[in-house]
Parts: C-alpha cells; structure tokens; sequence
C-alpha cells in the first residue's frame, strides 16, 4: 500500500 | 483503532502531561531540551497540517489539537515564561543536523511528490529524531530527575506501543506504512539505553545517573 492520504495515525 | 494503538496515544498524551506539570508544578524547565521541544512542535506543526483539509474522526482532530497546542505551549513555557529557568548551557545539540538530513530524505524517500506528503514524510523522520538534543544533556549532565525520566519513559513508549499496533494492522487489516515503520522503529531503539537505565535505576527507587 502506497500513499495513505487518509492518515489515521497520529 | 486496536489497543496497542490506543494505548500508544494515552502514553504519548501522558508523556506531554508530565512534562507540562513538571514545568508548571515546579516553576522550572530545568533539565528539559528546549531544543527537541522545538522539533516536537516543528513535527506537530507539519504533521497536522491535514486538520484543515481532512476530517478522520473527533477523536484524531482532538488528539490533534491538544498536541499541537501543547507542544508550542511548552515551547512558550521554555523560550519565554520561565526563560531564567531554562539549561541553556547543556543543551548544545546542533539541530540542523537533525532537521537538514531529514528534509533531504523526506524529499528522496516518500509516498508522493507533494507537499502535503513531504512534509508529513519530513515530520515522521523528524519525529524518530527529535529527542537527540534531549538524550545528550541527560548524558552531558549524567542525570535526570525522575520526573524527567517518567516523561521520557511515556514518550520512548509510545512509538514502541505503535510498532505493536502496526505489526497488529499488517495481519489483520493487511495494511502497513513502510516509512512510519522504519521511522517508528529507528525512534524506539534510540530509547533502548534509556529503557535499560529506567527499568534498573528509576523504578527501583534511585535517581537516573549515568555511570561515570
């Protein structure tokens, strides 16, 4: 999994 | 959200809540990086910037919120309020090196050429970095106060909580970010010696001194 634009992580 | 990653966030919300009443309580930062304080908040400043354009949840924008602010709080507190208080003399770390290396990489290493990502990218390398300045004085002074230890107990915890919630998310969401990893586990081992120390000095009872 490339990009993660949805960043749920702090 | 598994309960590693849950509680990683209450350990690094703790790690922020200790320092903050150490400062407060005691009217004094000494013994604090001002300097790994001014990379948490140059982190939280370019990590958060999706608070503007993205909406995950209330959980994450408060979580969000609270260390954005208490991170410049904490700079304010140090650089301003109790400026008399502040060791500058032991904290000598030179943090370009820190931060030049790391824009460099977030330039060449990232998921996507754009700004939003490079500068989430520079604050996760940034991040595994950030509390050099911090670890140096304790080494230059040879101590730490206990208080000061806690702090650096919760937050080396948090990263190392993640790694777990990572590890979790592969197997059973089949997702993982390579960069936070790596990152993530780079942070962690930089608190090993800490932990050791921590773990046979401080919770017995004696005051972090590094053997001379």
């Amino acid at each position: 999994k490339g990009t993660s634009t949805n960043k749920d992580e702090l | 959200m598994n309960i590693f990653r849950l509680a990683g966030d209450l350990s690094h919300l703790a790690a922020i809540i200790i320092l903050l009443i150490k400062i407060w309580k005691t009217r004094s930062c000494a013994g604090i990086s001002g300097r790994s304080q001014v990379l948490f908040a140059i982190v939280f400043i370019t990590r958060y910037l999706d608070l503007f354009t993205n909406f995950i949840s209330a959980y994450n924008t408060a979580m969000k919120v609270f260390f954005l602010g208490s991170s410049i709080g904490t700079v304010y507190l140090m650089y301003l309020k109790f400026k008399a208080t502040y060791d500058h003399n032991h904290d000598t770390f030179r943090i370009e090196f820190l931060l030049l290396p790391t824009a460099l990489l977030s330039l060449v290493l990232n998921h996507e050429f754009s700004v939003m990502e490079i500068l989430w990218t520079f604050s996760i390398y940034l991040e595994s970095v950030a509390i050099l300045p911090q670890l140096f004085m304790v080494s230059k002074t040879g101590e730490a106060e206990s208080i000061t230890s806690h702090y650096l107990f919760a937050l080396g915890s948090y990263r190392g909580l993640y790694i777990l919630n990572w590890i979790y998310r592969y197997y059973f969401e089949g997702f993982y970010d390579i960069i936070a990893i790596v990152a993530g586990c780079v942070q962690t081992i930089l608190y090993c010696d800490f932990f050791y120390l921590y773990i046979t000095k401080v919770l017995k009872g004696k005051k972090l001194q590094l053997p001379a």
